[in-house]
């Protein structure tokens, strides 16, 4: 078990195994076990049950300690999407259109991948199917000039919500990360106070990795809100309590399949669930 | 690093005399943490841990001068052979036209791979067809026709109304009109848990008889790596396997637990965005990367 040695040690190990399993990963698995294991060796712990439940107390307070800040009272609210390849940001600005759309708002998406391929076609018919307005020039457009037009026209066109989508990149591409900085200063310069939402999207099939993206997109554009795609397959998803735990980063959403209705707000109690499930 | 933590753990072992099997414990210690940390999976590293354990207590490190350097060498040298191994080239034989089936979980990189495996090949004298068989995701057609473009290769003009397995069969049966000998299928990205998504990916797989069933997989994937892989392998017997995203910062833990538990070999890596990203599959700088 991660270094300690103690009475139990087999019961420390099953619990070690669930949490590496669940992609909590090592470093909060060691702050977990040795939580626990001081529990142990101060005499507050002594049934194996009891170890499990305590263990679901820490991970329930690592996870609720992030604060959402109050939704900003601002006319058009700008959210900022972003993250790495493939994690599902279309998809979720899909989503979230389709749910603002349903509490009578109006919503402007903003096609800023300007360079994968048909990406801007992928982000135009969800906008048809969700009945959101969308802003987008041809592909190999600066991404900044089509946030720098929206944000005009939004706030024109009387836009309650504006979303943008922007390209999948590593966070480890510093020219990429740079294009990201001017997009949100962009933005800032054509609307006071946009993008007042940095919403980054992570995948829960990811790894150890997911920490390292959070902490780069973080430094870079102030990451807001956090929102896990694809829990609706196998993985736990349990990178966010790491996440939780190192960055205090707020959870929003959760995506649960490939349909404008498959998402959800993010609750503490039902994924501590999951995670022992 | 993993290398210099050994090296110290060994040279304060060995400063104390000689070498025990108990002294050994802290070190595979050591390995099991850079392990888990690079993403391999749990049980992937407890049979992983044993294997050099029993080396590790052998006569090459206990006699050694230098036994932290020995270990370095034993971790690197398991990580290597288990990734390592033959049957990297694609698979060319009989007569074509020759299919190549691309499958995996949501986003992670087929469409694109399907491009960068054009691309490769037309460098190798062979004649592709690009085969869009994912009618579900908004705009997959148009991306690949995209990529097809980029390449200047052909594309099967699949649209949303015709059904996957429909599509890989006339693609199959028109592919001579293209001038083309082999086929890439693109499919869309499934839940392996998916029974009917698995379905049919049997269904495209019994009608075509493919060459290569390739899983393309994300590097940063995390402990459902080996989930993932066992059970598309259990639905289709995969050939090999396809890496994405491999340019960033994941260890790529995900590389060993899908070797350990497929035994297939990982035929290519992504190593980024453009057509041009494709690489053969180096076990021995992974295994370097995974030991951090
Ligand atoms: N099962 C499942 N699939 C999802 C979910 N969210 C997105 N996807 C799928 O993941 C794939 C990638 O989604 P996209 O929205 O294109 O991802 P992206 O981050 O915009 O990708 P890039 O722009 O290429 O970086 C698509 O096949 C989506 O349908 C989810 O919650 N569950
Ligand atoms: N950085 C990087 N990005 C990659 C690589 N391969 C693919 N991508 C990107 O990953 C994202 C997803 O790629 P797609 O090819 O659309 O993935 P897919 O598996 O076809 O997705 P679905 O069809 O929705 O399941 C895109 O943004 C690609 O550009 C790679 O090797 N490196
Ligand atoms: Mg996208
Ligand atoms: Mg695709």
């Amino acid at each position: 078990v991660m270094g300690v040695k103690e009475i139990g040690d087999d019961v420390l190990e099953d619990l070690e195994e669930i949490l590496i399993t669940s992609d909590l990963g090592v470093q909060t698995t060691k702050t977990l076990i040795k939580i626990i294991s001081d529990k142990v060796a101060r005499r507050e712990l002594n049934s194996p049950d009891r170890l499990k439940e305590v263990l679901r107390e820490e991970i329930l307070k690592i996870l609720s300690s992030p604060q959402q800040a109050p939704q900003k009272q601002v006319r058009p609210l700008v959210i900022l999407v972003v993250g790495v390849n493939g994690v599902g940001k279309t998809t979720t600005i899909a989503k979230l259109a389709r749910r603002f759309i349903s509490q009578g708002q109006k919503v402007m998406l903003v096609a800023a991948d300007t360079f994968r391929a048909a990406a801007v076609e992928q982000l135009q018919i969800w906008s048809e199917r969700v009945g959101a307005d969308i802003v987008k020039q041809q592909t190999g457009a600066d991404p900044s000039a089509v946030v720098f037009d929206a944000l005009h026209a939004a706030q024109a066109r009387n836009t309650d919500i504006v979303i943008i989508d922007t390209a999948g990149r590593l966070h480890t591409k510093v020219n990429l990360m740079e294009e990201l900085k001017k997009i949100k200063r962009i933005s800032g310069r054509e609307m006071t106070g946009a993008p007042h939402e940095v919403l980054l999207v992570l995948d829960s099939t990811t790894g150890q990795n997911a920490v390292s993206q959070a902490k780069l997109f973080n430094e870079a554009v102030g990451v807001t809100q956090l929102a896990m795609t694809k829990l609706d397959g196998t993985a736990k998803g349990g990178i966010l309590v790491a996440i939780a735990h190192d960055l205090n980063l707020p959870i929003r959403y959760i995506g649960l399949g490939e349909q404008m209705d498959d998402l959800t707000d993010f609750e503490v109690e039902p994924f501590v669930e999951a995670l022992f499930g | 690093n993993l290398s210099e933590k050994l090296n110290d753990i060994f040279r304060k072992l060995k400063a104390h005399g000689k070498l025990t099997e108990e002294n050994v414990k802290g070190g595979l210690r050591e390995i099991r943490l850079a392990l888990l940390e690079a993403d391999v999976n749990y049980k992937v590293v407890k049979n992983l841990i044993e294997n050099i354990r029993v080396r590790a207590v052998g006569q090459e490190v206990m006699g050694s001068l230098t036994p932290g350097q020995q270990v370095v060498k034993i971790v690197y040298e398991e990580l290597t052979s288990l990734m390592g191994g033959t049957g990297q080239e694609l698979d060319f034989s009989g007569r074509p036209p020759w299919i190549l089936l691309l499958v995996g979980l949501q986003g992670s990189g087929k469409t694109t791979s399907a491009g960068k495996l054009a691309q490769h090949l037309k460098t190798k004298g062979r004649r592709p067809l690009l085969v869009p068989a994912d009618v579900q995701r908004p705009a997959a057609i148009e991306q690949l026709i995209k990529l097809g473009d980029q390449v200047s290769v052909p594309v099967f003009p699949s649209t949303t109304d015709m059904n996957p397995v429909e599509i890989a069969s006339k693609a199959r049966a028109n592919a001579g009109e293209y001038g083309c000998d082999t086929l890439i299928l693109d499919t869309a990205g499934r839940l392996q848990i998916d029974e009917d998504l698995m379905e049919e990916l049997k269904a495209i797989k019994s009608k075509l008889d493919p060459n290569e069933i390739l899983l393309v997989a994300d590097a940063m994937t995390g402990q459902e790596a080996v989930n993932v892989a066992k059970t598309f392998n259990k639905w289709l017997d995969l050939t090999g396997v396809i890496l994405t995203k491999m340019e960033g910062d994941a260890r790529g833990g995900a590389a060993l637990s899908i070797k350990a538990v497929l035994d297939r070999p990982i035929k290519f890596v992504g190593v980024g965005e453009k057509l041009n990203a494709l690489e053969p599959f180096h076990p021995d700088r992974v295994a370097s990367r995974i030991m951090g």
